[in-house]
């Protein structure tokens, strides 16, 4: 379709930006409320010190997030989509001037929405699924798209497995059915439970761009 | 735009049939893996015997839900979608032949998305929005329309409060500042607390409309 062709070329742009700043570019998905934001402020706090992190926050309404982003001290942008269900990659264009040009790390939290997000490439370097473990083991057999598309996959909200029906090994069974190649991390971001070796992984990516 | 005029007057089309036959139509709506298929499977359960009751089930993949449903001894029509974020009227006018033309209730499953389904009118009475107290209780902000647009809120997982942030009292008032009609339940579907009251109600509408 004409609309993701449109999409796709500026995508590529926002992708050249990126490179050319040596920009390590995440585009950060989930259902509403698996904790996309909760673990920005982890990741945020653990690695601040360290790296020039911005983030880019979107979505339908209210700039709750870009607040609670900015309470952590580090520069981040609102896209409000007004009703859109996703972000495309010509709002993420118009928000990076508000970003520095130096940033190291530039992490796109997508509009919650597990279907069509998979399909708008914003010129992020990857897409990273987080799925929470009140939401059942059986999410990538049943939103697929998403999981193909992604690299990395976050089951999170693992403190609360003894309350839920969910197996983390058949999660990923099912995830890996879809997409054999997905890098799998289990965190919490109440407890910080597997927290060292995401933000780990994350700060080895940001430096081999480097 | 000219695809909602379409699906309207399909809509309307199924409303006609609904009530021509009496039968009370709901469009459950939530993120994913908020519990509505849960929710169906308790309602079923409690009605079954006294309401002649049919289940369409719509999904991106899979027929996964609407296995879970027949294995309760209703009627159950699944529509996969095949990658469409969204349930439209012409899907729900194909399926309604599969289903007993007496029928008394008949609950629409929609696809799990906060956005999109808000949109599309499928013929219902009503929509019906469940949040999981796992989502956290700002998502009536974060996503207005699905909650203007409904006449019940379900807060669903209620077992899991001593385990989340997540305060009843501020998704409500949430919600109200958003939609100040609509009528709230509390359920959990893993202890069964608050069923009763959301199927009394439930009777009670159907009962209406015969
Ligand atoms: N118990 C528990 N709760 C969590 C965890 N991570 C996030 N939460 C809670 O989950 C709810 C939603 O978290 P958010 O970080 O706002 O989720 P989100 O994906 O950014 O939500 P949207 O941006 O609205 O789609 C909040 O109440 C958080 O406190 C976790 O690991 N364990
Ligand atoms: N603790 C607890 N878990 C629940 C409750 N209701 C549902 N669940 C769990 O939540 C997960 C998702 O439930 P489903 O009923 O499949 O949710 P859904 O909204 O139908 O999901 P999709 O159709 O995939 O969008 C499952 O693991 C359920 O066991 C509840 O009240 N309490
Ligand atoms: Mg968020
Ligand atoms: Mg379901
Ligand atoms: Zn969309
Ligand atoms: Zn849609």
């Amino acid at each position: 379709r004409k609309v993701l062709k449109k999409n796709d070329d500026l995508a590529a742009e926002n992708r050249a930006c990126f490179m050319s700043r040596r920009t390590f570019a995440v585009n950060l998905l989930s259902s509403p409320g698996s904790g996309k934001t909760s673990l920005l402020e982890r990741t945020v706090d653990a690695l601040k010190h360290e790296l020039r992190i911005a983030i880019i926050e979107g979505d339908v309404q209210t700039d709750n997030d870009a607040r609670r982003i900015a309470a952590h001290g580090v520069p981040v942008a609102q896209i409000v989509t007004n009703g859109l269900c996703h972000l495309e990659a010509s709002l993420v264009q118009s928000a990076l001037p508000q970003l520095p040009e130096d940033m190291e790390l530039c992490v796109i939290e997508n509009v919650g929405n597990l279907v069509c997000p998979a399909s708008y490439d914003l010129g992020e370097h990857m897409k990273i699924t987080i799925v929470s473990t009140t939401e059942g083991d059986d999410k990538p057999l049943k939103y697929p798209a998403m999981f193909r598309r992604s690299s990395v996959l976050i089951v999170n909200k693992i403190d609360l497995l003894p309350y839920v029906q969910f197996s983390v090994d058949a999660c990923i069974a099912n995830a890996h059915s879809v997409n054999p190649e997905l890098l799998v991390f289990t965190t919490s971001c109440s407890s910080g439970e597997g927290i060292d070796a995401w933000c780990d992984w994350l700060r080895d990516r940001v430096r081999e761009l480097r």
